[in-house]
């Protein structure tokens, strides 16, 4: 699953995830990243949101609107909200993780595997990607 | 410089410092800055956000270092079959599309089906069908068939047929 989160100039945000699904998925099988709400959302008002990982428990989650939820109503930051939830689908079995950023231009990542792809760009600085938690 | 951000991930896993294979490891950060750069070209140019995150998803879905597009994993029946999302969070217009099989960008027929506001979600032949009619670059199935995926598709299958471990995605 490969997905991204921006917010603009004008302070608007958007959300966009893509993904294979799982391998040898069967019956049909959809996980969280189509599923708006799920594995994609975007608010002006909150926060926009991209998932990766155990989609069944990131649609039973309804995770990237949950952060949203978080940061409008919780008053939480977009990373502590992914934090927050990545936290509760641990405790759910879940495994993945989060990117996320908020009109403001406050963004980041929450993860629980060992490795997430991830990269950020804020304009005027130099790029930074990492794979292993320890970086 | 008016002020942007723009965050990516290219899937999370089991990927562990000296397990990863350094060629792995080399291409997915590679991977990972060209999805930047395209992004961030856009956001200097003054583009939204939403040209942003379409610009470096779809460099990601070219490169079969990542489980999308070229580089999806297989399906039980040996098929490559494509899910995507896309929202703009200033009127919370969505659009997504789940198992196609020959636009050669997902995530551009997702904001298609936002863009023409009838639906929020499209599925399999009839996502595959509004793609042709909406002029998206079309490839035939094999094209996202890469050996590799295959190769683990067999490997999961063996082992009982279910990637408990996230080990490919």
């Amino acid at each position: 699953t490969v997905g991204a989160v921006a917010v603009d100039a004008q302070g608007h945000v958007a959300a966009a995830t893509s993904t294979g699904g799982l391998t040898a998925k069967r019956w049909g099988r959809i996980g969280d990243s189509p599923l708006i709400g799920a594995g994609t959302y975007a608010d002006d008002r909150a926060c926009a949101t991209s998932c990766t990982g155990s989609g069944e428990i990131f649609i039973r989650a309804v995770a990237a609107h949950e952060i949203a939820a978080l940061v409008r109503f919780g008053k939480l930051g977009p990373v502590d909200a992914a934090g927050s939830v990545i936290a509760e689908i641990g405790a759910m079995g879940g495994k993945g993780g989060v990117i996320t950023v908020g009109p403001d231009g406050t963004g980041g990542w929450a993860f629980n595997t060992p490795g997430m792809y991830r990269g950020i760009l804020r304009s005027g600085e130099a790029p930074r990607v990492a794979i292993y938690d320890d970086e | 410089m008016s002020e942007w951000t723009l965050v990516i991930h290219g899937g999370s896993g089991s990927m562990r410092r000296g397990v990863l294979p350094e060629a792995e490891d080399e291409g997915g950060r590679a991977g990972l800055e060209a999805a930047l750069k395209a992004g961030g070209a856009a956001l200097d140019a003054g583009g939204s956000a939403l040209d942003a995150v379409e610009a470096a998803v779809r460099v990601m879905e070219d490169d079969p270092h990542f489980n999308a597009g070229r580089g999806a994993v297989f399906s039980w029946d040996g098929a490559n079959e494509l899910d995507a999302a896309i929202m703009d969070g200033t009127s919370r217009a969505a659009g997504a599309i789940s198992s196609v099989t020959t636009t050669r960008n997902p995530v551009s027929l997702a904001r298609k089906v936002m863009e023409d506001g009838r639906h929020v979600l499209l599925s399999g032949a009839g996502a595959d069908e509004f793609s042709r009619d909406k002029g998206l670059e079309q490839v035939e199935p094999d094209y996202f068939a890469l050996a590799e995926r295959r190769r683990q598709l067999d490997e999961i299958k063996a082992g009982g047929g279910f990637d408990s471990a996230m080990k490919y995605g």
